[in-house]
């Protein structure tokens, strides 16, 4: 990576958009820009809130060729967008000749270009490392966004670690005088290692596996929890309740949260428009009071579990489930009815979990894996790296 | 919408490389004919293949015009060199 020298002294910063694309709804750009901006609090203390007029630290617009900064945008394709180091003001500007697009592989990647600009705007320059999100050239549209360790390296160089609870950046109502108040510290206690059993587990669009149970969730590291946790999900996901029955993260980018009859949606980590809806309302075809859910690797499809059967969802098809739907669990084979959590994980396997123990599912031969130690396996040791739980599950009577 | 035009030639590789702080920001403007002497254009070639993680050749061949005329973001690639990006 590489900093061009300026930062901010604040880790608080405001931001506005003062001139929209005019090929997108408002309400759209606003979800991706704090998205954007949501890349870079992941791993620092940084906060980014919207304001709707006044004074900002961070001043986004979208404008086409000569637009009063000296250096003319040059119509589509080519230069997508530039932003300013802090020292120089931190603004980033759009190209708006461009095809602006959300969640698509088509145009431009609005999401990807404003997080890479805001890199900028923080004071990062172009990395040489071809997979950095600060690496100068557009590589086309990813699904799913995972921040580089080159990225995280750099902008810890220049504004720390996270050490901070959660802070939900836009949670706040778009003023600066935020409250000062801390969400209460969730002790970190270890029940999670004397209990595993979970409500449910996703991916997040950025990358990262969270575990939920009960009103309380966990960051899961690649071999334990992550310091800090469990935290509230009320914290985590403002407006979500706990005890969740499923939840899975689609590839528009945005995670779904089931409960009873009812479901969420939310972009990152703020609720995407007005919820809870109708599970029947959303998800025509799909019963209550799921056990898990889950988009599998193999096809991309979305599934979900409930006692002995399974349906599949085709958002893209009419009607979105098939009428050969619900079909046995059994179909997949090795892995029990009556499931807790289903996922898809970033090692690209299939994991079901089911009370205190976990099944690995090899998708090309469609049955749980074979492997030393045996699936299934003790999740408190392999997912939340307990000490002293057994590692395997041989001789278990169960 | 204008569509940018690909770079295809030495004198839109010279922008580029102006652009990007690769090269002088004088190279950047088409009216003078500042010349470059050859050693400063190898290097900035050099550098921007190094950059880019191109075989490093200090020759303008096509696999580096074609990485040139990909989309990017419009911040210099090398900062701290020339005018930097101020505003005024």
């Amino acid at each position: 990576y590489a900093l061009q020298g300026s930062r901010w002294r604040v880790k608080n910063l405001t931001y506005k958009i003062s001139k929209y694309p005019k090929r997108l709804k408002r309400n759209d750009v606003d979800a991706e820009i704090a998205r954007a901006f949501a890349v870079w609090s992941e791993d620092t203390d940084l906060t980014f809130t919207r304001k709707t007029s006044g004074p900002v630290h961070i001043e986004i617009k979208f404008v086409e060729s000569e637009h009063g900064d000296g250096d003319a945008f040059d119509g589509q394709g080519g230069t997508l967008a530039h932003a300013f180091f802090p020292v120089f003001g931190g603004d980033a500007h759009f190209d708006d000749a461009e095809l602006w697009t959300i969640g698509s592989p088509r145009g431009t990647n609005l999401f990807q270009v404003a997080a890479h600009e805001f890199g900028h705007s923080l004071g990062l320059s172009h990395s040489d490392q071809s997979s950095a999100l600060m690496a100068p050239f557009y590589r086309g549209f990813e699904p799913v966004f995972k921040l580089d360790e080159d990225d995280k390296a750099a902008i810890q160089s220049l504004y720390g670690r996270k050490t901070s609870q959660l802070t939900p950046t836009n949670a706040f109502p778009p003023t600066t005088h935020r409250p000062s108040y801390t969400p209460p510290k969730v002790p970190l206690d270890d029940s999670i290692c004397k209990d595993s059993k979970i409500d449910t587990l996703f991916n997040s669009p950025t990358g990262e596996t969270y575990a939920f149970k009960g009103d309380k969730y966990y960051k899961l590291t690649t071999d334990s929890v992550e310091d800090g946790y469990p935290k509230l999900i009320s914290k985590g996901w403002p407006g979500l309740p706990g005890n969740i029955d499923a939840a899975f993260t689609y590839k528009n980018g945005k995670t779904y949260f089931f409960k009873g009859t009812q479901y969420w949606r939310y972009q990152g980590t703020q609720m995407d428009g007005a919820y809870p809806k109708e599970i029947s309302e959303g998800f025509t075809g799909i019963p209550d009071h799921l056990d898990a859910a889950m988009v599998w690797g193999g096809n991309g499809k979305i599934y979900f579990f409930k006692g002995s059967k399974f349906w599949r969802f085709d958002p893209s098809k009419r009607p979105p489930v098939k009428a050969t739907y619900p079909k046995p669990i059994s179909n997949w084979e090795g892995v029990p009815n009556n499931l807790d959590a289903a996922l898809r994980y970033t090692n690209g396997y299939t994991y079901f979990f089911k009370g205190d123990k976990y099944y690995r599912f090899h998708d090309a031969r469609f049955a749980v894996d074979t492997a030393t130690p045996a699936f299934p396996r003790p999740t408190a040791h392999w997912w939340f790296g307990c000490k002293n739980t057994p590692s395997s599950t041989v001789g278990d009577h169960q | 919408a204008a569509q940018s035009a690909p770079v295809s030639s030495t004198t839109k590789a010279e922008i580029y490389l102006s652009q990007f702080g690769y090269l002088p920001a004088s190279a950047r403007n088409p009216e003078n004919s500042g010349l470059q002497d050859k050693r400063t254009w190898v290097n900035a070639i050099q550098e921007f293949q190094s950059f880019a993680g191109l075989n490093i050749t200090g020759e303008l061949d096509e696999e580096t015009m074609k990485l040139m005329s990909l989309p990017r973001c419009g911040v210099r690639d090398r900062v701290g060199t020339g005018d930097g990006r101020s505003k005024r």
